[in-house]
């Protein structure tokens, strides 16, 4: 059950890009393949949130949010229409 | 839509609405299952230039070109990499993977709000008249998240982000995805940067009443949209064969039945199925039904497949028969097969017809399209009700507008009832949900934004709300359908909506970012919620000073009271701040408070000061609303009214209380 992939959804704290960073989606990039070489990201947000969306493990899911600079690490949810 | 622009008074608004220019600049994003592109509501002519601001795109994916755009769609894209990456590839033999339409939703509520009138549309003859959308001349982007499996929150912010980026002025969601926190629920989050860039977003409130603590959509900064009924009905009667009539309702349009009285049996005595009496597939004996009317209990599965598994059995056609659940509400459906839905109460009294007589027959009468219907609007029975269960203290829905058998654009991949053996095609369809009311406000916040483009969305939103409706032209209060009782603010808010009251509402409850991050500090937000939901990372609640939710600037008033144990004679007293900004003409206002009667009755209301008085347009004045209340069983609501008035513009509150 620890390896079953879930979309999540990251928020961040682009105020605290480390300098080394120009470019926010490198940061996100960087953010998660440390805690995984086979995450995959999906979406990378800036007007609405700034973040991105991934595929992690519980256990991925879990480290990312020990990550510094990551506010929140949401689990993805499904709508429905009205 | 046909017959909402007239029963919403759209034909009044000409002259409140600039004549030329502004309201064309006004673009609505819808966020929805795609368009149906070719229909007529999405005609351009007569419009200029897409507007010089405008940065979205046309995306081309299966069956949809670049060229699908015009002037009046001036966007179209597609967000399906959650979808994906949750339920695999779009299964491009079922659905398109483009912004192409195969469900028939987004095609409903995109041309609900902004679509281009068409002349003589009708559903099989139904409904017949001259469709348009709310916001005639605004343009429409729509953005497609919702797929066969279900729309994805990852989608839903990308598009989101796309919308608000590419110059949305209004976002369209009817969509909705249980309750949860400001801070976890993604629409929130998105709608909360939205209307910091000045877009409004306007949401479905949810279809699961009419039980309590149902709304979906509740954050402050989105307008909560619940569903009323029209004027009109499609009425086709039962006949039995003891000459009783019952009144139902349906969009059959076919073959008719026979003249003389057909067989009658109730489904659950045909079946095989601990559970025929739904007519669920392959539960009815064909021997038993072969050339009969069936009557059909409503629950578990679509209304509309019920009459086919009737069709398949060899029926010649199908009473659908309400529940407790649904009560005497009733929703016509495109049927394949000569077919009515009754209420519960009809429905009882044909079961008894047919279970005191050994022969029992009956026909139906199908009568077309009625308009004129009184009471009109009643609360859809479907339409999700308050309290608001994440925070108490806003009233929501904010309002109701048209969402019963509703007319308007469908999709060409399937027919009206949407069943994959349904071979029909239709250019418009009529349906029902909030999931139709909330494309109506969103198109009539449209309206409002080319007429007053620089109202924020929470002053669009406040004259909305404040001019509202919540009693007919006689003086009744507006009609819940689930009891047939006089409704109450948890149900349909402030009211229904009225666009030619809301173009000139008088006086308007505005709000700024600043008053939703003091709204977010007075809910005890940590630094890291707000920081997710408002993108401010820096942003710290003050500790010096006082959050309360009390004096968050909002149209209406729910004022929770606690109750002190082991004393009935306590009183609580709970203070609200509120601050209205003059947006017509000068003069001065006078309030009035009405509660009523029962629980609303034990609070007593002073407003100070009651008068307040306006020299400049723009101008802000503050007034403070004491709420007294003695001690009430917990669970006791009550209701009322606050008004502002000028002699001309009535600018109203609703006013809820609990007691816990």
């Amino acid at each position: 059950t620890n390896m079953i992939k879930k979309t999540y959804i990251i928020h961040m704290a682009k105020s605290q890009m480390p300098n080394t960073f120009v470019e926010h989606q490198h940061w996100y990039e960087a953010s998660l393949t440390s805690i995984s070489s086979s995450a995959e990201m999906l979406y990378t947000y800036d007007t609405v949130i700034h973040g991105f969306s991934a595929r992690l493990s519980p256990a991925e899911a879990k480290a990312l949010e020990e990550t510094p600079g990551v506010l929140a690490v949401l689990p993805e949810t499904r709508y429905e229409l009205h | 839509t046909t017959r909402t622009p007239e029963f919403l008074g759209l034909d009044k608004t000409e002259g409140l609405v600039p004549a030329s220019g502004t309201e064309t600049d006004v673009v609505v994003g819808v966020l929805d299952t795609g368009v149906w592109p070719e229909r007529s509501s999405f005609n351009d002519a007569g419009f200029g230039p897409v507007p010089a601001g405008w940065k979205g795109a046309c995306e081309q994916g299966t069956n949809f070109s670049t060229a699908a755009c015009n002037r009046k769609l001036i966007g179209a894209r597609f967000f399906c990499k959650g979808y994906e990456a949750s339920m695999g590839p779009v299964d491009e033999t079922k659905e398109s993977r483009s912004p192409r339409d195969d469900d028939g939703h987004g095609t409903h509520t995109s041309s609900t709000a902004a679509g281009s009138a068409v002349p003589s549309a009708s559903l099989l003859g139904y409904a017949a008249g001259n469709a348009r959308g709310m916001a005639v001349r605004a343009r429409l982007a729509v953005y497609k998240v919702c797929w066969g499996g279900g729309c994805f929150s990852s989608d839903i912010l990308a598009a989101m982000e796309r919308a608000v980026d590419d110059g949305c002025h209004v976002l369209s969601l009817s969509l909705g995805g249980g309750m949860s926190d400001y801070y976890r629920d993604s629409v929130a989050i998105g709608a909360f940067t939205a209307m910091e860039k000045g877009v409004l977003v306007s949401c479905s409130a949810g279809n699961a009443g009419p039980s309590s603590n149902t709304l979906s959509n509740v954050a402050p900064w989105i307008t909560t949209v619940g569903a009323g009924t029209l004027d009109r009905d499609f009425p086709a009667y039962v006949s039995l064969g003891n000459r009783k009539n019952y009144s139902g309702v349906s969009l059959y349009s076919g073959k008719p039945l026979p003249d003389s009285p057909l067989p009658f049996v109730y489904a659950g005595n045909v079946s095989n199925s601990t559970n025929g009496n739904l007519c669920m597939p392959g539960t009815l004996i064909p021997s038993l039904v072969a050339g009969k009317l069936v009557l059909c209990d409503r629950g578990i599965n679509a209304r509309v497949q019920k009459g086919y598994v009737v069709r398949e059995a060899g029926g010649a056609g199908m009473i659908l028969a309400n529940t407790a659940a649904n009560g005497e509400e009733l929703v016509a459906d495109a049927h394949l097969l000569p077919a009515t839905g009754v209420g519960e109460k009809a429905a009882s009294s044909i079961r008894s017809y047919m279970q005191s007589d050994p022969n029992p027959t009956a026909t139906i009468v199908f009568s077309g399209t009625k308009v004129n219907i009184q009471p009109s609007p009643v609360v859809a029975a479907f339409s999700s009700r308050g309290p608001n269960s994440i925070t108490p203290e806003i009233l929501k829905p904010d309002l109701i507008a048209p969402g019963v058998n509703i007319l308007a654009g469908w999709t060409g991949a399937v027919g009206p009832t949407g069943l994959t053996v349904d071979p029909r095609r239709v250019e418009f369809n009529i349906i029902s949900g909030t999931s139709m009311s909330c494309p109506h406000v969103s198109g009539l916040a449209a309206l409002l934004k080319g007429a007053h483009p620089d109202w924020s969305p929470a002053a669009i939103k406040s004259a909305l709300m404040t001019t509202a409706y919540d009693v007919y032209s006689g003086g009744d209060g507006i009609l819940d359908i689930a009891t047939g009782k006089p409704a109450s603010p948890f149900d349909y808010g402030a009211g229904h909506v009225d666009p030619p009251r809301a173009l000139d509402p008088g006086l308007v409850y505005d709000l700024t970012v600043e008053d939703y991050l003091d709204f977010l500090c007075a809910l005890n937000y940590t630094a890291l919620q707000i920081a997710s939901l408002s993108k401010r990372s820096d942003f710290k609640c003050s500790g010096e000073r006082t959050y309360a939710v009390s004096g968050f600037n909002y149209p209406s008033f729910s004022v929770a009271f606690t109750t002190a144990s082991g004393s009935s004679t306590a009183t609580t007293t709970v203070t609200h701040v509120r601050t209205v900004t003059n947006v017509g003409p000068v003069g001065t206002y006078k309030v009035s408070v009405m509660t009523s009667e029962g629980d609303g009755g034990a609070v007593k209301v002073v407003v100070d000061p009651s008068e307040l008085d306006f020299k400049t347009v723009g101008e802000k004045r503050s007034y403070k609303v004491t709420f007294t209340a003695g001690s009430m069983p917990s669970g006791s609501v009550g209701f009322g009214r606050l008004e502002w008035t000028d002699g001309k513009h009535v600018v109203a509150s609703p006013m809820a209380f609990t007691w816990t």
